[in-house]
């Protein structure tokens, strides 16, 4: 009895509810997020683009991380042929995390044919392949090698087969709440069986 | 296990709530508002500890024993979480990508006397 405030046997002093608690508040979410500081958004990205990915993600998925990154704004095709969409990745938040599947989300106007879309990546390879029927559009995804997630940015070209221009960004039906996105699910790395003994 | 009251000396949870707004978070912290960053304060006199609902956990109830038997070399009890639950997060990070994560055990729920 008539201890002070805390607990010496922990000898960690209980922090009266003000300013030193809420900087203790900010410390413990920073670490357990793998932070040293807070994050600047830099690039502001629409509500609208957040809110229509944010209902794409898998809801209820049980522990993991999940990192969605938005294409880059401005016009997607950089005066070549080959069009090309931009993403600024961010790594897995903490060492023991891996990715373990990506995919790109694209907002497409319904073509006037059938047409073959295909994702090329950054070395000209195809990605992914998906046939659109003519007259449907809407989200489609389309599966990525996790290991282009290790990347710190990603370039990808869409072309399109059966279309009257091979540029794949025309089908894009894109709006502040239809930008394209690349979802990464990451999970913490299986660590080798540790027998503990006794 | 006991939420605290104004006046209560005993082991217990205290609630206290982060509104990510009050300190400026809510520009990188799409959800949750905010969090209950919930701990335990309180003394553990010597009855009490190891009483059903209060011990952390059978070895604590042992060592309560010996101290109230008062054998020498009985430490100090701590009123400590006893059960946490996870904290989902959504946030930007600095390339403006979104990040939802399950903190595992970030939210103390229930405080015992160890």
């Amino acid at each position: 009895g008539g201890m002070a405030m805390g607990c010496p046997g922990c000898g960690v002093p209980t922090p009266a509810p003000g300013p030193a608690l809420l900087e203790l508040a900010k410390r413990q979410l920073l670490d357990r997020l793998h932070l040293s500081e807070r994050p600047n958004v830099t690039r502001a990205v629409p509500r609208a683009a957040v809110a229509s990915a944010l209902r794409r993600l898998h809801p209820g998925r049980a522990q993991g991380y999940e990192i969605v990154s938005f294409a880059e704004t401005g016009p997607y095709t950089t005066g070549t042929l080959v069009p090309e969409l931009r993403f600024e990745l961010s790594q897995a938040p903490a060492r023991d995390v891996e990715i373990v599947e990506a995919q790109l989300w694209l907002p497409l106007r319904a073509p006037g044919a059938n047409v073959t879309l295909q994702v090329m990546g950054p070395d000209g390879t195809a990605l992914s392949t998906r046939r659109l029927a003519a007259g449907t559009g809407g989200w489609l995804t389309f599966s990525l090698p996790p290991g282009l997630h290790g990347l710190p940015s990603l370039h990808l070209a869409l072309l399109c087969h059966g279309c009257t221009h091979p540029d794949g960004t025309r089908l894009l039906s894109p709006g502040p709440a239809r930008r394209p996105f690349v979802v990464a699910r990451a999970q913490a790395r299986a660590r080798g069986r540790r027998v503990g003994k006794r | 296990s006991l939420r605290c009251a104004p006046d209560s000396a005993l082991c217990c949870l205290q609630d206290y709530y982060v509104d990510f707004r009050n300190i400026g978070w809510h520009d990188w912290i799409i959800k949750p508002e905010g969090y209950q960053l919930n701990y335990c304060v309180g003394q553990c006199p010597l009855h009490v500890a190891g009483s059903p609902g209060m011990a952390a956990s059978f070895h604590s109830a042992v060592l309560n024993l010996v101290k109230a038997n008062s054998i020498a070399g009985a430490g100090h009890a701590c009123c400590v979480p006893t059960h946490r639950r996870p904290l989902s997060v959504l946030y930007f990070d600095r390339g403006s990508n979104i990040v939802k994560t399950d903190i595992p055990d970030m939210i103390v729920e229930a405080c015992g006397c160890s």
